[in-house]
């Protein structure tokens, strides 16, 4: 499994 | 002259047994360590162990702890001597500067400390687990110490020992900076020198869960490095 970092930023989930 | 400096050895536990039967043979008498004058003695000294695979032999070695605080290790017993933490940090060698791939074994118990030891508050969990004995990985040094690390796995290896399965892209493990040189960007610097080794990856992973101090280096990279924003993905 694997997610966009940058779009995790944009999105706030991080 | 430093433990990393010394010639490569094969084990960590050179003359380790010969010190750990003179301890408990009542052999040595009175013998202290450090400043705060630690007394070495059979109860103080325990195996450390510092990879998680290998020979049995090289697999751990012999660690001096506080007595007033069991889980605090103060020195390190490497090629014949006690050594300070701080010490085994240490080098004497002017080409030990900046991120220099980890080679020898002694290079590798430093990325254990860092990781495991040397950072660690008292009663928080361990935030790394042991790495196997051929992880890939480079050591920061400044100014005479090594600051930091960063540990990762190249596209084609080897998941476990076991599976046969293997990683489909280059992936970041672990990171660490000393808490003494955090906010001058070094963490960034060992994102964009793990970046930069697999610039030719069309994908690069950072192994989850990303830590809070990581997910901030991350936004500061990915901030100004748009190249690395369809690039870089957090992988289970």
């Amino acid at each position: 499994a694997r997610r966009n970092i940058w779009l995790g930023i944009q999105l706030g989930r991080f | 002259m430093f433990p990393v400096d010394l010639p490569d050895v094969e084990e960590l536990t050179s003359g380790s047994e010969r010190c750990l039967s003179a301890l408990e043979s009542g052999a040595v008498e009175d013998q202290r360590f450090g400043c705060s004058q630690v007394p070495v003695t059979r109860g103080n000294v325990f195996w450390l162990q510092v990879f998680e695979d290998g020979p049995p032999s090289s697999r751990s070695v012999l660690a001096l702890r506080s007595p007033d605080d069991p889980d605090q290790v103060l020195a390190l017993f490497l090629q014949d001597s006690w050594w300070s933490l701080e010490d085994v940090l240490r080098t004497a060698s002017p080409s030990r500067t900046g991120l220099v791939p980890v080679a020898s074994l002694a290079e590798r118990l430093l990325v254990f400390l860092l990781s495991r030891v040397v950072e660690r508050l008292p009663g928080e969990q361990q935030l790394f687990l042991l790495h196997p004995r051929a992880e890939s990985c480079k050591l920061l040094w400044e100014g005479g110490a090594a600051v930091g690390f960063y540990t990762f796995k190249a596209r084609g290896a080897r998941v476990d020992g076991w599976s046969g399965r293997c990683y489909a892209l280059p992936v970041l493990d672990s990171l660490q900076v000393r808490r003494s040189c955090r906010g001058r960007g070094l963490g960034l610097r060992l994102l964009e020198d793990f970046c930069s080794t697999f610039q030719e990856e069309e994908l690069l992973g950072i192994s989850s869960p990303l830590s809070e101090g990581l997910v901030a280096v991350l936004r500061k990279l990915l901030g100004r490095r748009r190249d690395l924003r369809d690039r870089l993905y957090e992988v289970e």
